[in-house]
This record gives structure tokens, C-alpha cells and sequence, in this order.
């Protein structure tokens, strides 16, 4: 999953 | 009710007035505009009854399969009042000649098949939204951890879909199935597209930024 960090960092806000 | 507060707001390419038009700017600008999008809707995902309790890592594995559905249909929906041409932005509608401009009349005029599928259905917004939910949660990706949970989320979408024609549209029972069928069709366009800008990346020309390569690295 390393390669999908946008994604990854995205989903983990609160927002 | 949720899925319509949930809606994001409309949202403006801002193509740069001072580059002269081209290929390139038309391409450059779409790609900025989906980057941004793709940002817009991971938010919207958390909004969907039920996406938030899913892993992390289904979380991902739908929004990679299911993001360019979801770009699409938004585009489709936008695009309904007008005839032949295609709301990308606000402020960035694209006609017949600007498609062909921007190598796009291929892909333009699958999703305007599209178009004209729901412009014939009258496609609702209360129906819009569902059905973008369902695209997401249907994406069909080979890397689901936990199936049963996606497919209560599909079956929860589903209901409120069949609940909702059930009450506004008693007259047609099978408009429920009709909106479920123009999927295929929502599938092969995004398909469609992300093969053309997986090509557009591998030209090198146009800039991406990392959010849209990210994902499309995801398709390829």
C-alpha cells in the first residue's frame, strides 16, 4: 500500500 | 438524504487565460481539474452511510477501482441540461470542436451516450447520488478483504434506491433496474478514459499532479 500514499493519507483525515 | 447533503458543490477549472489554446492546455486543464475532484470525492466516500466502517484498506481498494466512474457520472450529471456538450467545470464546457481540439472526441462521445441515457430517464438528483454510491460500492475490485461487508453496503444502496422509486416513481417499477442497467455502459466509458490518460501520462506532456497519476497507476 506504500504506493498509494495520497490516497491512503486522504482517507485518514477526520474531514 | 444523507448522499444529497453529502453532495460536493460545483467546482471551476480556472484554465490560465495568458496560455494560447491547445491540446496540451485542454489536457493540462482537465487533469488539474481531476486531481482536485479526485480530493472532493475521497471526502464525499467518507459521507456514504457505511463507507467509513469498511478496512482502510477496502476503503482503497473501491475508490481505486470505482474513481473514474465517479468523475464521469458527476460530469454526466452536470451535463444534462445542455445539448451535446459537456459540463467538466463550471467554467470549462467542452463542445465538439474543443473534444476534437483535445484528441478527446472519442471519449466525449461515449459519455455523452451516457447523457443521453438519463437525459431520455430524466435522471434525478436524489437518483444521481445513489447511483454514484452504488458505482463506488459495485467497483468490483479483485482486492476486497472483507466481501460481505461491501455487499451490505451495496444492499443498503440498493434499498434506498428500490425505496425511493417505490415512492416517487410507483408508476414505472422497473426504473430501479433501468438505473442499475446504464452501469455497464458508466464502466466501459471510465475504462475507456483511463486507458486515454494512461496514454497522455506515458506521452509525458501533459503535467499530473500526484494524486490523479497515483490513481491511475492504481488502473494501470
Amino acid at each position: 500500500k506504500e504506493k498509494h500514499k495520497i490516497l491512503h493519507q486522504l482517507l485518514q483525515n477526520s474531514t | 438524504s444523507l448522499l444529497l447533503v453529502a453532495e460536493p458543490e460545483g467546482i471551476f477549472a480556472m484554465p490560465d487565460p495568458t496560455v494560447p489554446e491547445s491540446d496540451i492546455k485542454a489536457l493540462t486543464t482537465l487533469c488539474d481539474l481531476a486531481d482536485r475532484e479526485l480530493v472532493v470525492n475521497i471526502s464525499w466516500a467518507k459521507h456514504i452511510p457505511g463507507f467509513p466502517s469498511l478496512s482502510l484498506a477496502d476503503q482503497m481498494s473501491l475508490l481505486q477501482s470505482g474513481w473514474m466512474e465517479i468523475l464521469i457520472l458527476r460530469v454526466v450529471f452536470r451535463s444534462l441540461a445542455l445539448e451535446d456538450k459537456l459540463v467538466y467545470a463550471e467554467d470549462y464546457i467542452m463542445d465538439e470542436e474543443q473534444s476534437k481540439l483535445a484528441g478527446l472526441l472519442d471519449l466525449n462521445n461515449a459519455i455523452l451516450q451516457l447523457v443521453k441515457k438519463y437525459k431520455t430517464m430524466g435522471l434525478e438528483k436524489e437518483e444521481f447520488v445513489v447511483l454514484k454510491a452504488i458505482a463506488l460500492a459495485n467497483s468490483d475490485s479483485m482486492q476486497i478483504e472483507d466481501s460481505e461487508a461491501v455487499q451490505r453496503l451495496q444492499d443498503v444502496l440498493h434499498g434506498a434506491l428500490q425505496d425511493y422509486e417505490a415512492t416517487r416513481h410507483p408508476e414505472d417499477p422497473r426504473r430501479a433496474g433501468k438505473l442499475i442497467m446504464t452501469l455497464p455502459l458508466l464502466r466501459q466509458t471510465a475504462a475507456r478514459a483511463v486507458q486515454h490518460f494512461c496514454s497522455i501520462k506515458q506521452d509525458g506532456r501533459v503535467p499530473m499532479h500526484k494524486l490523479f497519476l497515483e490513481l491511475l497507476e492504481a488502473k494501470a
